[in-house]
């Protein structure tokens, strides 16, 4: 509760329309940055321990697997230390409505060739992008990444979730025989 | 030099050889559709005059002369499996992304615009101005705090009888998440990802606001000019995206205006991404 409540503190300053608009002293506007941050941080905890309940079972072999479940608030800028400095990473993706959705996910990384598996132990096709020059060269954008990988989360179920094994691929002959084809896409309407 | 198109299944996006949108194809229709960034000029007023203030925070008072960013895009095509996008460079400030998902019936405009300079003194206020051939009348929508869509109509209120001494400003209204004109046959849309300032000052046009710099106080408290420094000093960088969606009014289901609903859903609450590193654990493990 006390986490939450940073965060409830937080919504209940931003209510003032100086908080929304820009009205605000340039100040003002840099404190109210720095107290949205610190509802979000803190709101993360409860994230975290809620996700680990749900995406692990209590047996032996995954009472080991905690998970950090980071948020990567400058994605907007192409920049996540997780997906750009870890050889192996998980995205999980939690729908917040009522009704199965797709999404393609976008995500910064350093290399150039990739695999993207779904929990059946399906590989999902992906595709890697170059970030714009544009966004590259900002200079406050402290990255080492050049690239965005691409891939479809279909069927993100309602108020549920469906997590991404990503490895970088160190050879490019490298073959999992274990790995099964992706099936063909079901038909996506809404 | 020459044309460009990229599309999927859905739509056919094409570019004029200045790099500019050109038009858009989709259900066997070619809509001639257009989009500059252009600048409105920040008034500069005498404060001590309720009616001669200065464009500001609080208020956009443009001095009624618009520049385009640029005539020319350079563009860069990149394609692949999931998606076809098309990355123009109007200047060293302004540039844009421009995308079609294999799977999305929508048009991605992912704008980046800034530092704005300002060291001919000028304050700026930037917008995304498209031109279509759809009939409007002068009519638009824009939706109201996220509630419904309010019926906008170009020099006019509801109430009382109007003659607007400033045709841009008077005519500007908040969009929260949704701006669109239609016809009898057509309807167009663009879904924004935060409030904007947004009309259609022109019969077939929507414009949005998306950036503003400018340089001195409009009086009505803030007590400082919209001049937001940046991270270097040279203004601040925004970044963000526009979804445009375009068609017939009369489909079989979903209708248009059920598929921009639905686009409202996913883009305004949107999956909850979290990233876990997993190189202490190998995939069997995970799965």
């Amino acid at each position: 509760e006390d986490h939450l409540t940073v965060l409830r503190e937080a919504m209940g300053v931003m209510q003032h329309h100086d908080a929304i608009t820009g009205t605000e002293k340039q100040k003002v506007a840099f404190d109210y940055s720095r107290i949205l941050h610190q509802g979000m941080e803190s709101c993360s905890v409860n994230v975290k321990s809620a996700l680990n309940q749900l995406t692990t079972r209590d047996t032996d072999a995954t009472k080991k697997l905690k998970f950090s479940f980071n948020s990567c608030p400058r994605l907007n800028i192409s920049l996540c230390d997780v997906s750009e400095s870890s050889e192996q990473f998980i995205i999980t993706a939690y729908n917040p409505l009522a009704h199965s959705v797709f999404e393609y996910i976008r995500v910064p990384v350093q290399g150039d060739s990739y695999v993207v598996k779904d929990y059946r132990n399906v590989e999902i096709q992906h595709q890697i992008v170059s970030i714009p020059d544009t966004v590259k060269n900002l200079d406050f954008r402290k990255s080492n990444s050049s690239n965005e990988l691409i891939f479809l989360a279909s069927e993100l179920p309602p108020l549920g979730y469906k997590s991404f094994f990503v490895s970088r691929k160190t050879n490019y002959n490298e073959i999992d025989n274990n790995t099964q084809e992706q099936p063909e896409m079901p038909q996506m309407d809404h | 030099q020459t044309s460009v198109s990229i599309g999927n299944k859905y739509l056919n996006v094409t570019f004029g050889e200045d790099g500019f949108l050109d038009s858009v194809t989709t259900e066997g229709v070619t809509h001639k559709l257009t989009q500059y960034f252009l600048w409105y000029e920040g008034a500069v007023g005498n404060n001590r005059e309720f009616l001669n203030r200065s464009s500001g925070a609080y208020i956009f008072r443009p001095n009624n002369t618009e520049q385009i960013i640029s005539n020319k895009a350079e563009i860069q095509v990149v394609r692949g499996p999931h998606v076809e996008e098309v990355r123009q460079v109007f200047n060293s400030w302004v540039s844009q992304v421009i995308r079609v998902y294999r799977e999305e019936n929508f048009i991605e405009f992912e704008w980046m615009i800034g530092g704005i300079p300002v060291a001919d003194k000028i304050g700026k206020e930037l917008i995304s101005r498209f031109y279509s051939g759809i009939k409007n009348n002068g009519t638009f929508y824009t939706d109201s705090n996220g509630r419904e869509m309010l019926r906008r109509v170009r020099n006019h209120r509801d109430t009382w009888n109007v003659r607007l001494e400033e045709k841009i400003a008077g005519n500007y209204y908040p969009v929260t998440s949704k701006i669109a004109i239609e016809d009898d046959q057509h309807r167009f849309s663009l879904l924004t990802d935060r409030a904007q300032g947004g009309s259609s000052l022109f019969d077939g046009s929507i414009e949005l606001m998306v950036h503003r710099r400018l340089l001195h106080d409009d009086a009505f408290g803030v007590a400082e000019a919209l001049n937001e420094p940046g991270v270097d000093g040279n203004g601040l960088v925004a970044r963000g995206k526009h979804w445009l969606v375009i068609g017939k009014k009369s489909t079989p289901s979903p209708t248009i205006k059920a598929r921009e609903r639905f686009l409202q859903n996913q883009k305004l609450l949107p999956n909850w991404l979290f990233f876990s590193d997993a190189t202490s654990f190998n995939y069997g493990d995970w799965m």
